[in-house]
């Protein structure tokens, strides 16, 4: 195991046990400005972590990031710990991001789907939901992005349990998102929040579940387009951008649309590299750069949710 | 540990809707154990399907006889995997 952060390789994939003993280094190397914060239990009892970055004592705004939501997508929870490491190392050094981080706390949750990560490290590479056992069915887990109370059981979901989107018995029935939901409820002070996925090169915003745009859609469309623009000037990587539903497909249950509907304006999901060529499977080599252009879109958002309080 | 030996990834450009419902109507056929890396959205997006070895014939036989084009995003998901490993064990070293 990684004895800490500085001989952390980040341009290799871990297993859950290197990334969560690497969060404890994080934290106690860094502990004025980090902390861990156990936000639940998975399925499997594996602990549910969150990393605050703060600066003040008191209860601040805040901005919600997740990666690792799909097991598989291995380049997110890799983009996650690049991030924390990126705001560690920038935090009163880049100007814009100490700004935000003297007004606003920042939680990012590395690994969203614990048991699912492990499981891909152990025995599928290409599982995508969670571990939960269904009742009624030999085939386990349910997909924590449409498992959220936002359109629930709608179209762009499944009710077999055997599918990869199967939306599970009932709305936050799975720990993974019903810790996630309660924490930001009870927070109450959430603005901002980024769901990061891969892969097919898109930032998408609300809605996933109802066709008519929401009442922000131009704001949130302007940021999106601003963000896109960040992101391809660091390797000229293209994203397209738009409301999920209108930009790729119908989907019920989602992240985004719930954190939208309660009341956290800011709501953006990424899908990382790539476009086609390696899928899941996108080569090690490829984790600094995508984590180092993902890098400008987050701030992009971070600073629009700072500088345009409500 | 499951293996993924001769199992590929088609890269499917349908040119329309009914093209995208037979598509989906893949993934109801639970014989055929196809996992949708992209699924069947709109035409202007591609799909990407993972088909095991055992069924590729099947498949490609059902795509063709709809007169569905495709290629070949990944040949060998395993050979993929496996360099993976390599790198992850190298990285520890």
């Amino acid at each position: 195991l990684e004895r800490s952060t500085s001989s952390f390789r980040y341009n290799a994939y871990h297993t859950l046990e290197e990334i969560y003993t690497w969060m404890d280094n994080l934290v106690a190397e860094h502990s004025d400005l980090v902390s861990k914060i156990m936000i639940g239990q998975t399925f499997e009892k594996r602990p549910i972590f969150v990393l605050k970055f703060s600066t003040g004592n008191k209860s601040r705004p805040a901005i919600w990031i997740d990666s690792g939501i799909h097991a598989r997508e291995w380049i997110t929870q890799a983009t996650g710990v690049w991030t924390a490491m990126k705001i560690v190392t920038d935090c009163g050094e880049e100007p814009v991001l100490t700004n935000i981080l003297n007004h606003m706390d920042i939680f990012l949750e590395v690994v969203t789907n614990p048991d699912g990560f492990a499981y891909t490290h152990s025995t599928n590479r290409l599982w995508r939901k969670n571990r939960a056992v269904n009742s009624n069915s030999t085939c386990k887990g349910v997909d924590p992005n449409r498992n959220w109370d936002a359109g629930f059981g709608g179209v762009g979901s499944s009710n077999n349990p055997c599918s990869e989107t199967y939306h599970g018995p009932f709305p936050h029935s799975e720990p993974e998102v019903a810790s996630i939901a309660n924490f930001i409820q009870k927070h109450k002070h959430f603005k901002a929040l980024m769901s990061i996925h891969s892969y097919s090169q898109m930032l998408l915003y609300p809605y996933g579940y109802r066709k008519e745009p929401t009442l922000d859609n131009e704001e949130l469309h302007n940021l999106a387009c601003k963000a896109v623009e960040a992101l391809s000037q660091v390797h000229g990587t293209d994203y397209i951008y738009g409301r999920a539903i209108s930009t790729i497909y119908v989907a019920n249950g989602i992240t985004i649309d719930w954190a939208y509907e309660h009341d956290i304006k800011y709501s953006f999901s990424f899908e990382l590299r790539d476009t086609g060529i390696y899928g899941f499977l996108l080569p090690a080599s490829q984790i600094i750069p995508t984590a180092e252009e993902t890098w400008p879109a987050i701030l992009t958002i971070m600073k629009h949710a700072y500088k345009n309080p409500y | 540990q499951k293996m993924f030996s001769g199992d590929q990834v088609l890269r499917i450009r349908a040119k329309d809707q009914k093209q995208l419902q037979l598509l989906r109507n893949l993934e109801d056929s639970e014989d055929l154990k196809v996992d949708f890396w992209h699924a069947p959205a709109r035409p202007s997006l591609p799909v990407d399907m993972r088909v095991p070895f055992s069924n590729l014939n099947a498949v490609k036989n059902y795509l063709n006889s709809s007169g569905i084009s495709y290629t070949i995003m990944i040949k060998d998901i395993q050979v993929l995997l496996d360099e993976e490993k390599k790198g992850m064990s190298s990285s520890r070293r």
